[in-house]
């Protein structure tokens, strides 16, 4: 599969821009937390495609990013079954 | 609490099109 560019999102319409994003990051995501990987993805479509394109490019700060809101995912969930 | 890019808990999940029907 070609690398998505920020030239091919360009020309989808926004949701569609996201969809596109989250079939590349959702693959990644599950290599690391299978069960988690759809949440995880919804997390970080939040954040600018452009960010989010250099994630996909670096598997360094998709990683940084994938812990830092499955930490955040996971003090949430540990919050709600507290209460 | 702020709203952090990324670390919206509240955020939808992503579903794959392969998983779509």
């Amino acid at each position: 599969q070609d690398p998505l560019t920020a030239t091919m999102l360009a020309t989808a319409p926004p949701q569609e821009q996201k969809q596109m994003l989250g079939e590349r990051l959702f693959p990644l995501i599950s290599q690391m937390f299978p069960d988690l990987a759809g949440k995880i993805t919804g997390m970080l479509l939040e954040i600018d495609n452009s960010e989010l394109l250099h994630m996909l490019e670096s598997q360094e700060s998709l990683e940084a990013k994938v812990k830092e809101a499955v930490a955040v995912l996971q003090a949430h969930q540990a919050k709600e079954s507290a209460t | 609490p702020a709203f952090v890019p990324g670390q919206n808990v509240y955020a939808a999940e992503f579903v794959p099109s392969f998983q779509k029907s």
